[in-house]
């Protein structure tokens, strides 16, 4: 069957598109069939795969009106990674949503096609900072939740935020079965006690959910994307890429025991 | 008279909150009356003010109702710096608001009696990450930007869609006069080349409105917050503070000439 996995944390900048591209590419080089949505307006998984924005690409019709999602299927040049691109028009979704009928169910019936064609063995949502009806109908599509944490102070305070929505979603019937994943710390730099206190903190509240695998503050994965390129291709030695695949056997080792 | 300038940027993780505190801070600490205005339910700059969170304590009642924004300033530790509270209800605001009569004049209507009544010299509005009404009614209840935008790749992409909300708002007529006071560099890491691509990149692009002040990435500025202190206090001999005080003067510099 195929699983839904939201990329999501509405504080910004903490590694939610650089972990959507880098654990796609590193699940689909380990075999899997992996289809990412881009989700944000700024459509930033979109370039950082070297995929063309069009107008008219992203998951926007399908939201708003009746638009097939599986049109919008772009295969990528990876082997097993497809993407539905983002566009700017998202942005209107923001608004539009709220006014229609629910409206935290789109994504969810736009994606059953795809999901019951057991084409992918893993989607992946990017979604953007917010916690506005686009990432609100992420959580309501996924079934599950993976949740990029910086290891810096404000990103430490955004956890209870998720948590927040989560239960929100879960308690309004919405998704009675969204959880958490896992939690993955990045940008960690060994060179600063702020990390280490950030880290510390979060294996001790979140013991159970913490993926093992830390991702390295890596000048080269923020790199990659202006060249179009994840990690693994740009910089196949790298330990933002090491790190990434050993996150990817992680996240299927959960998988296969859920 | 009073100037309202919106801290803004949908690119997530930039320096907005950061830029917000420490650019107040050293406002005040030149002699200007400022007020700062968390519009993010993540409520950083409050935190990172070290000021309570108290739930109605923010702007979201004068949003959606009728309460008095007068009511919600708090004085902070720090002369001539006050705030009014985020919390988390507000993003609340992200679904109500559009489904209210006039939604994007709100915050304009709520500042209005606070703004006449020239307490302040600068009134500081700290933006959540995304495009949604709360970001669209600090557009419109503004009379500038400052525009911090992080020294790497995604960053620069998200330039436009900045400018195209501006547009937007300019055309429609909800608040014709709203421009960039200016761009601010942030997170600048002199031992990256990427850092170096960037800069030159906004420089070229953007040379009339850039600010020639460059914030460098300083971990004593993310250490900052989990005192709630701004930097000028925390590390006040500091590469940060030195930068942001010298922000200030630019901007001040800038409101002169206005
Ligand atoms: N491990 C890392 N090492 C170094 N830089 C990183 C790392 N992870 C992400 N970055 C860089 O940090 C910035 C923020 O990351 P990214 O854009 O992936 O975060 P995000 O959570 O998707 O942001 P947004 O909230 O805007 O969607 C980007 O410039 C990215 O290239
Ligand atoms: N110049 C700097 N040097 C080092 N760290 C910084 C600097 N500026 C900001 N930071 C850190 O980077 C992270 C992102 O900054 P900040 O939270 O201010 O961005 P933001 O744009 O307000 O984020 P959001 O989009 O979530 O509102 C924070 O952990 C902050 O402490
Ligand atoms: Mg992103
Ligand atoms: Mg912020």
């Amino acid at each position: 069957p195929t699983s839904v996995i939201a990329v999501a944390n509405q504080k910004g900048g903490v590694g939610k598109t650089t972990t959507s591209i880098n654990l796609a590419a590193s699940l689909a080089s380990q075999g899997k069939s992996v289809l990412l949505v881009d989700l944000d307006p700024q459509a930033n998984a979109t370039s950082g795969l070297g995929v063309e924005k069009r107008e008219g690409g992203s998951v926007y019709e399908a939201l708003v009106g009746d638009a097939l999602l599986s049109d919008q299927i772009v295969r990528t040049v990876y082997e097993n990674l497809s993407i539905i691109p983002g566009e700017v028009n998202l942005c209107g979704a923001e608004i539009d949503l709220p006014r229609m009928e629910d409206c935290l169910h789109r994504l969810q019936g736009a994606l059953h096609s795809v999901r019951m064609a057991n084409v992918y063995d893993i989607i992946m949502i990017d979604c953007p900072p917010s916690l506005g009806s686009l990432t609100l109908n992420a959580f309501v599509a996924s079934d599950s939740l993976v949740v990029p944490i910086q290891c810096e102070y404000y990103a430490l305070e955004g956890i209870s935020m998720v948590q927040r929505l989560i239960d929100q979603v879960r308690n309004s019937g919405d998704n009675p079965d969204l959880h958490i994943m896992g939690i993955v710390m990045t940008m960690y730099d060994g060179r600063t006690r702020l990390s280490q206190q950030v880290l510390d903190e979060v294996r001790e509240h979140f013991s159970k959910i913490i993926f093992e695998t830390t991702i390295p503050r890596a000048t080269r994965l923020a790199e990659a994307p202006s060249h179009g390129q994840p990690s693994l291709v740009y910089d196949p030695d790298g330990l933002g890429t090491a790190a990434y695949d050993v996150l990817a056997a992680e996240l299927i080792q959960r998988l296969a025991v859920a």
